[in-house]
Order: C-alpha cells, then structure tokens, then sequence
C-alpha cells in the first residue's frame, strides 16, 4: 500500500491511498464505498469488500480522513494472544471506532496511536487545519513513532508504503522513492486531489497488486473519490 | 478501464445483524461466496475453519458490540458459517507477521 498525506501552500490538507493486496481479480468487485448514516446524515465515509466489516480507508466529514498500511513484525502467535486473550482491536475496527467517536483530528490521533490493537499498522491521518497530517507507526501496544507534517521547515508531505519511514525500503518493492519524485515535481503549489491521484498513479505506486485508489480531504467531503484500478502498471 | 465502485448508504440506526442486508441484496449471493472462499482458502488451510466455528455461540465473548452482531448478520446473509466469517475478517491479522 500507499498513503500519503499532504498540505497545499494555502493549508489545504489533502489525503489518498493504494490499497495493494493478492486476489484482484475477485476483490475488485466486491470493493464498495460505505456511507454509514445516523438519523439521516452522513457519520462516515468508508471503501471496503463486501463482507469486511472493518474499514481501512475512511473519512469523517469536516474533521479528518484515516488510512492504514500494513506493517509486517513480529510473530503470528503474538497476534493470536492479543486477539483472544488480551481481546484487543482488529486495526479496521479501530479505524471505523475512530470515524464514529472521535470530534476532531487531535482526539482521532490519539485514539489511533494508543488503543491496544492485534497486529502493528501505520495509521495516517488527515485533518482539516494546516499542519494536520500525521503517520503513526503503531505496535499492538501503543505507537513506536509519532510523524507530522511540518510545513514551518518545508515538509509539506509524508509518504507511508508498508517499512518504517526511518528505514531504507528494499529496491525490489520501493513505492515511496517514485512517489516521493512524483510529489516533488508537483510541487506544494500544485497539490489537489487530481494531482495527488496522478502521483498515486505513477508506475510502482501503482502496480499490478493495486485494487484501488481513493483521494479525499475532509474539508470537502464531497470529493471523496475511490476509483477501483484496473489498467495497472 | 478504472471504475468507481458501487456507493450505498449503511444505516447505523438500523439493528447491527440486520444493516449489511442493504448493501448485500445487491451482490449474488453464490458469487460472493464462492469469491470469499477463494481468498480464505488461499490463505488458510480448511481444517482451521471448523476449530474456529467453535467460537460462533461465544462471539459475543470474544468480539465487541457491534461488530459480533454484524459478523452474526452478514454470515447469515451471505451463507457462510460463523468461522469463515471470522476468518475472513481476521485475514489482516492473522497474516501481518
């Protein structure tokens, strides 16, 4: 997978993800995005299988937008024993817990960084002030690294594949240097939801494993836009 | 080419065994199966299934409110037994290692 998050130079936070997984043949059609309503108004926004009750990419209208990537550590058994002995979260179950309770960007942070969950992720998370964009590389305890956006020192973005930020990812499945080149020849000045979706579909970001895309900004939940993709790289 | 999926609206006021029903009377519900099977059995051996149907009387012991109801719901709707449920909704953790 990949998330990035990314601020424009007028503080225009915008969010989008590649959802990489096996089986595209037989996902792509069971992809469907969710409006989860309550009382007749939108609560969130969400795309997943059919059949998947939890969430991996979602967004709460006016308050913040979440995706999550895997991150492979550790041992099966230990994620067996926090699922049904310490009864912890599934990931996607926190992030649809999250898109309900949570009232704004720093609550919704928090929540993802340090709710006991099954199995280590990166959340990332998107707000609607400058500066509100965040990638959180969660343990099954709490979070390992906390990495925001800072746009005071010219970080206008971040980029999460599916290996810590702070580490050199293997050249044979590197997703983050083309989508890092890609954001850069955008530029901060030029950054919306049409080029974000350009740089998620530059060749290795995108890939044959990519099932979808979707771009979305919380400051205009309107736009949120999945697009199921079928001509891969 | 690429596409949009399919958007539906899930109603949260409606009771959790019954809110995917919606959005699952339009899928066929063989083809969903046999998709489903697919990917579980690519990634779990079958013999697993029946030890973690075990669980299906003790769902709500084991997984919160409501997501035990809706895992109740949608393998009813669809067709599957308990353990494929979970399995299916389990696939994340039960491979990020």
């Amino acid at each position: 997978c990949t998330s990035i998050v990314a601020q424009d130079t007028k503080g225009n936070i915008y969010h989008g993800r590649n959802l990489d997984y096996s089986f595209g043949e037989s996902l792509r059609k069971l992809i469907v995005e969710l409006q989860f309503e309550a009382n007749g108004q939108i609560i969130y926004t969400g795309t997943t299988a059919v059949g998947y009750l939890g969430l991996w990419t979602g967004q709460r209208p006016n308050k913040f937008t979440i995706s999550g990537n895997e991150r492979d550590k550790g041992h099966w058994w230990r994620n067996a024993i926090a699922a049904f002995w310490k009864r912890s979260s599934p990931v996607s179950w926190l992030i649809r817990d999250t898109l309900l309770e949570a009232e704004n960007f720093e609550a919704a942070k928090w929540k993802l960084a340090k709710s006991p969950i099954i199995a280590d992720v990166y959340y990332i998370l998107g707000g609607v002030n400058p500066n509100e964009g965040v990638v959180i590389t969660r343990n099954r305890d709490g979070p390992v690294d906390i990495w925001p956006l800072m746009t005071v020192i010219k970080q206008w973005y971040r980029v999460e594949t599916n290996y810590d930020h702070w580490t050199t990812p293997p050249p044979s499945c590197d997703r983050r240097t083309p989508a890092i080149k890609a954001l850069n020849a955008t530029g901060q000045d030029k950054i919306n939801l049409d080029t974000l979706f350009h740089v998620l579909s530059v060749n290795r970001t995108l890939n044959n494993s990519t099932i979808y895309t979707t771009v979305m900004s919380a400051a205009q939940p309107d736009k949120y836009r999945t697009s199921v993709r079928t001509c891969n790289r | 080419g690429d596409y949009p999926p399919p958007r539906f609206a899930l109603s949260l006021d409606t009771a959790p065994e019954q809110r995917w029903d919606e959005v699952l009377k339009h899928y066929n519900r063989t083809e969903l199966r046999r998709a489903l099977r697919l990917v579980m059995s690519s990634l779990v051996p079958e013999w697993v299934i029946p030890i973690i149907s075990t669980i299906g009387p003790e769902l709500d012991e084991f997984f919160p409110y409501p997501y035990s109801a809706e895992l109740r719901g949608v393998c009813k709707a669809i067709g599957i037994s308990i353990g494929e449920g979970i399995l299916l909704n389990f696939v994340y953790e039960a491979t990020a290692f």
